[in-house]
């Protein structure tokens, strides 16, 4: 039997409302050493790559690897009727065709059930490779959703450079053009607030916003995200979950025609 | 503005 117990249940619906618009169906790969999930978008333009170590749930059984196809949109729905402060456990059966889902409130006083047919997942694995990145920035996620948002109103992509100095995101559009740059935080009362690069050498790409916006919907499960780029090679959005794993989006980059 | 790459350029199948 598969079976884990997540005493912060808003962690994942925080995730499933993350990725629900970029990946509608996915195989949750359930492990002795925790449960991931990898998943491109229908136009295999990005990957999405989730991990929760066995070690963030409270109990987590897995006695034989388990892959459990879900449709996200479904699973997106069924979470909407859990409270943030529930317990959530996934469960499910060797031999069964669902997954079940409990929500268990905070006083034990209030359980529900939901059973979820497993779906088939036709769904091939990548192999990312071992980057060493040109640049590392690290930013509240807030703010990168706001510029994110930002850079939409003037067109379809935005050019993202690092630079020793800092990060410079700007667009143009047949409206005009804009840019936002944040410069190394010198001094700040706290570290989530700070936005640092980590330069190698200064590098510059161009990426579609539309997929960036999606990314950025996961910007409530962590108060900073970090974006790692290397000339030619996909970006790395990263959004840390707590002290249990980490959801990741990959992004290939723009060339120009 | 430029075109769009896809994932599995860089990304090989296992």
């Amino acid at each position: 039997m598969f079976e884990a117990r997540l005493p912060q249940g808003q962690i994942l619906k925080k995730l499933i409302e993350a990725v629900r618009e970029l990946v509608t169906d996915a195989n949750f790969e359930c492990k002795p050493s925790g449960l991931s999930l990898q998943a491109m978008d229908s136009s295999h333009v990005s990957l999405v790559s989730l991990l929760m170590r066995a070690d963030g749930f409270d109990p987590y059984q897995c006695d034989r690897n388990r892959t459990l196809g879900i449709n996200l949109r479904t699973l997106a729905s069924v979470l909407k009727c859990s409270s943030n402060d529930d317990i959530i456990t996934i469960r499910a059966e060797d031999d069964g065709d669902s997954a079940i889902l409990i929500f268990e409130s905070p006083s034990s006083d209030r359980l529900s059930e939901f059973d979820l047919k497993l779906v088939d997942i036709d769904n091939e694995q990548l192999v990312i490779p071992d980057t060493q990145y040109d640049a590392v920035v690290r930013m509240p996620s807030a703010e990168f959703q706001r510029i994110v948002r930002d850079m939409q109103i003037l067109g379809d992509s935005v050019t993202i450079a690092c630079s020793k100095d800092g990060v410079k995101f700007s667009a143009n559009g047949e409206i005009g053009s804009g840019s936002v740059r944040l410069k190394q935080s010198s001094a700040v009362d706290s570290e989530d607030d700070a936005v640092t690069v980590d330069l190698q050498q200064a590098v510059s790409l161009t990426f579609a916003l539309r997929y960036l916006s999606l990314f950025s919907k996961a910007a409530p499960l962590s108060p900073t995200v970090t974006l790692s780029f290397s000339k030619d090679v996909p970006l790395l959005v990263e959004f840390r979950i707590a002290d249990m794993g980490h959801l990741r989006f990959y992004l290939a980059p723009k060339i120009d025609e | 503005a430029g075109s769009q790459v896809p994932i599995t350029h860089f990304f090989y199948r296992d």
